[in-house]
């Protein structure tokens, strides 16, 4: 009976029905010793203090419902949101990184633009808290979309809706304005709604959590194909800078890269019904 | 009777449940979901598998089994025989998010091994 099994240790046990009679001692001594074993099975070397401005994405509080039944059971199923069952079938760990945005150069008002073309921002993820023992199938970033304000589209032709995302894998240490890139994931989208766009970028993170090749970051490229200045860079939530609307959650809105890995205990995040 | 019948069922290995609400043990600041814990576990006496009603019919053959069993031999325990899976949202160390899911967390059944 491993201790898995049953997280009340053994000599737990014998105190649970004290427990029950909630004699202090030993029911703060049980509390410890099953701490002990949760954050053991964790992988974790002691309880985690988070800081105020942690942050828990949408998308993973949503997966951990979807994943545990418990969206079903309360019946709140949101149905635009896209489980993504091959990455989550191979893995038993999802973790959700941000970007190291003190990373970012600073930013004017507007987005960088060198000669009318947009130039790639770069992000920077540290994935070095990954554990050794869990191996990475699948990661993909996660940009959000914000609609463009109605009154300007309707006055545009279609094609003046359309704008071009470029995802890449920086490959060289970044010089004065010029990135040397590899392109992961590219998508032609149109900037009538708001949404969450997932670009694969598999084959770069786990040559840098696999291989241990160094993570010099993902470019994020926005190009309007019609060049329309003030839409330039308005669509994509990129950076912290850019356009905020007022009352709008950066945290929740800014990009986020999502690992999908197997630590070889237990089985994958297969969708479960709750019992 | 059937009080005492009562007391003995309960006597029997079985499932008891222990609920850990995150928020009373202060772990909701790092346990994101789910808010508590349903942490059964098994405990219980695993008596000799002869019922008593048994007793009753052929006598003399349960007499000679009970008779017969060696009390050298150390009775069976009161084990998890089915468990399934749960899944975790949490906070790690450096402020990280990680959804993880463990097989065999929770005790679905119990019984005498």
């Amino acid at each position: 009976e491993s201790n898995h099994a049953s997280l009340i240790p053994e000599e737990g046990k014998k105190k649970a029905p004290a427990l029950q009679s909630r004699t202090a001692g030993q029911s703060h001594e049980l509390l410890r010793d099953f701490e002990a074993t949760l954050l053991h099975m964790f992988g974790l070397r002691r309880r985690p203090r988070p800081s105020r401005s942690a942050t828990v994405p949408r998308y993973l509080l949503d997966l951990y419902r979807l994943q545990s039944g418990e969206a079903e059971e309360a019946g709140t199923h949101d149905t635009g949101f896209e489980y993504p069952e091959r990455s989550a079938s191979r893995a038993n760990t999802v973790r959700g990184f941000h970007h190291e945005e003190h990373m970012e150069p600073v930013h004017p008002g507007e987005p960088q633009t060198k000669n009318g073309e947009a130039i790639p921002l770069r992000f920077l993820f540290n994935l070095s808290n990954i554990p050794e023992d869990e191996l990475l199938s699948s990661a993909e970033l996660r940009l959000f979309r914000q609609q463009i304000d109605e009154a300007i589209t309707e006055s545009e032709g279609d094609k003046d809706q359309l704008h071009r995302i470029n995802v890449y894998e920086v490959l060289k240490p970044p010089r004065a304005g010029q990135l040397i890139t590899r392109l992961l994931d590219t998508r032609l989208v149109r900037h009538n709604t708001s949404r969450w766009e997932s670009f694969d970028v598999s084959p770069a993170v786990l040559r840098w959590t696999r291989e241990r090749l160094p993570n010099y970051g993902l470019a994020v490229e926005v190009q309007h194909l019609n060049q329309t200045p003030h839409h330039q860079g308005r669509h994509l939530r990129i950076s912290r800078s850019l356009h905020q609307e007022p009352g709008e959650d950066w945290e929740q809105l800014r990009p986020l890269l999502v690992t999908f890995g197997h630590d070889g205990k237990g089985n994958p995040l297969t969708r479960r019904a709750k019992r | 009777s059937p009080k005492q019948r009562g007391r003995k069922r309960n006597r029997n290995c079985r499932r008891h449940a222990l609920y850990v609400d995150f928020s009373d043990v202060g772990w909701n600041d790092w346990i994101v979901a789910p808010p508590g814990y349903q942490v059964y576990y098994c405990h219980g006496e695993c008596l000799f598998p002869l019922a008593d009603h048994l007793n009753s019919t052929n006598h003399a053959i349960v007499q000679t089994l009970v008779n017969s069993v060696n009390t050298n031999i150390p009775k069976a325990c009161c084990v998890p025989t089915e468990l399934s899976a749960t899944s975790m949202l949490y906070l790690d160390e450096h402020d990280k998010v990680v959804l993880k899911n463990y097989q065999e967390m929770v005790v679905e059944g119990c019984g005498c091994r």
